[in-house]
């Protein structure tokens, strides 16, 4: 553990809590996409299968849980209990086009072939590509709520972090994981162009807004 | 490298 894998998950807990929060408190899910929250649930479960075959921390078990749990809760609140603020017409992105490829990735370019690991390379995959409903979705209505913003940041700081968390294990510890390297790369790649809206209106004020 | 290894990030 170091500071950077430190404040990467604290960024991803953040998120999580801060997309729950205004779901909750406006009791709207309006201009979230239930597509991602479906692929991180797909992201979380398929990664930690491992919870029932190898033990790493309290730490890790702790924080599994919760990814998990508030996937799964995440998506009762956007399809159950608040369903009707649910903007089916504007999440039209097709998530096949993303799970069979990081399916099909994942079983061509992986570290070992077992059942397990082949799911654990298809999470890291599918995650570096998850948040494209999202961003799609705010690319069709063209604006984004501030809180929706501060959401996406925060998960997108997440995985920039988890970078730094392994440039900094490979100069100390040797170890790396080109897999989770690359992948993250992608992953965070995909955010750029939302920091720098982020960054020069959302900080200053203003509401994040596509140029027409 | 030894695989398969335990995964120890989140």
């Amino acid at each position: 553990m170091n500071i950077f894998r430190l404040t990467g998950d604290l960024a991803h807990l953040i998120a999580i809590i801060i997309l729950l929060h205004k779901i909750w408190k406006s009791r709207s899910c309006a201009g979230i996409s239930g597509k991602s929250q479906v692929l991180f649930a797909l992201v979380y479960t398929t990664r930690y299968l491992d919870l029932v075959t190898s033990y790493v921390s309290i730490y890790n078990t702790f924080m599994k849980f919760v990814f998990l749990a508030t996937s799964y809760a995440t998506i009762y609140l956007i399809y159950v209990k608040f369903k009707a603020t649910y903007d089916h017409n504007h999440d039209t992105f097709r998530i096949e086009f993303l799970i069979l490829p990081s399916l099909a990735l994942a079983l061509l370019i992986n570290h070992y072939f077992n059942f397990l690991e082949v799911l654990w390379t298809f999470s890291i995959y599918l995650e570096s590509v998850a948040i494209l409903p999202q961003l799609f979705m705010v690319s069709k209505t063209g604006e984004a709520e501030s809180i929706t913003s501060h959401y996406l940041f925060a998960l997108g700081s997440y995985r920039a972090l988890y970078i730094l968390n392994w440039i900094y294990r490979y100069a100390t510890e040797g170890h790396y994981d080109l897999i989770a390297i690359v992948a993250g790369v992608v992953q965070t790649v995909l955010y750029c162009d939302f920091f720098y809206l982020y960054i020069t209106k959302v900080l200053k004020g203003k509401k994040l807004q596509l140029p027409a | 490298k030894r695989f398969p290894m335990p995964h120890d990030e989140l």
